[in-house]
């Protein structure tokens, strides 16, 4: 038996938001210590990686380790028939073939509950080596967002470059330039506005615009968005979700030919 | 510019 109750359900919503324009379908795996879910996007350029643990749940319940290969856009029909306000839990039997979503509005008044086949996918499970960062970057997610839908708008590629000073966003393409530069926040009052470079050394890497604006609608899941980068190695795009976890977007940098 | 790694190439399959 899986059982796992979620007073919000917006984060359950968000996350889905975040991961459906790069995966058609995904396999969520249960088990005690909480929801997994890792895949590749269509074209094997990134991964998304996701974890929700058990502790973050108002209950939590899995007795036994179980894969649910969950179409996504069947997922966003039904969760769009919670309330924000809503309680949502997922169920399932062990070796079941179908999720059942029961949502509760906040006074028990409505409770509604849909039941989704599931699919058996391959899956593709990549190793991600523990690494050690030349940059790690913390700004808005807000100021992300705004970065990379700005920058699309001049090329298929943003060049990221990050000193100790800061970090440089930059495109170019038919109709010109564009250069956007991110000093560290000397002051901080508010740890969700300030801009920070832990660098070991510096980096330059170059990136598909396309993706990191996908990564973006992870956007609403938290103020802070942290970018890690070494020469060489993926692009990892952290948004933390609540307290319940996290998610993680890799993304292959650009090499020239 | 410039090509795209596929993501298969850094991360080793479990």
């Amino acid at each position: 038996m899986f059982e796992a109750r979620l007073v919000q359900s917006s984060i359950l919503k968000k996350v889905l938001e975040a991961i459906k324009d790069l995966l058609n379908e995904a396999t969520f795996d249960c088990s005690d210590s909480g929801i997994q879910l890792q895949a590749m996007d269509n074209s094997h350029v990134s991964l998304v990686s996701m974890n929700l643990r058990s502790d973050g749940f108002d209950k939590y319940r899995c007795d036994r380790n179980i894969s649910m290969g969950m179409n996504l856009g069947s997922m966003t029909k039904i969760l769009k028939c919670a309330a924000n306000e809503d309680v949502v839990t997922m169920k399932a039997q062990d070796n079941a073939d179908t999720v059942t979503f029961v949502f509760e509005s906040p006074n028990q008044e409505k409770v509604s509950d849909y039941e989704m086949k599931l699919m058996n996918l391959d899956q593709e499970h990549l190793g991600i080596p523990e690494t050690e960062y030349a940059c790690v970057v913390r700004l808005p997610a807000g100021e992300f967002a705004r970065i990379c839908r700005d920058l699309s708008q001049f090329g298929e590629s943003v060049v990221i470059s990050c000193t100790k000073e800061g970090v440089k966003f930059s495109s170019a393409g038919d109709i010109g330039s564009a250069n956007i530069k991110l000093a560290q926040t000397s002051n901080v009052d508010k740890e969700e506005l300030a801009v920070t470079v832990e660098m070991q050394e510096p980096v330059t890497l170059t990136f598909a615009s396309r993706y990191l604006n996908s990564f973006t609608k992870a956007t609403s899941l938290s103020n802070v968005v942290q970018l890690s980068m070494s020469p060489d190695v993926p692009l990892v795009v952290e948004y933390r979700i609540g307290e319940i976890g996290h998610i993680r977007y890799y993304l292959a940098p650009k090499i020239e030919d | 510019p410039g090509r795209q790694f596929d993501i298969q190439e850094y991360f080793l399959e479990d």
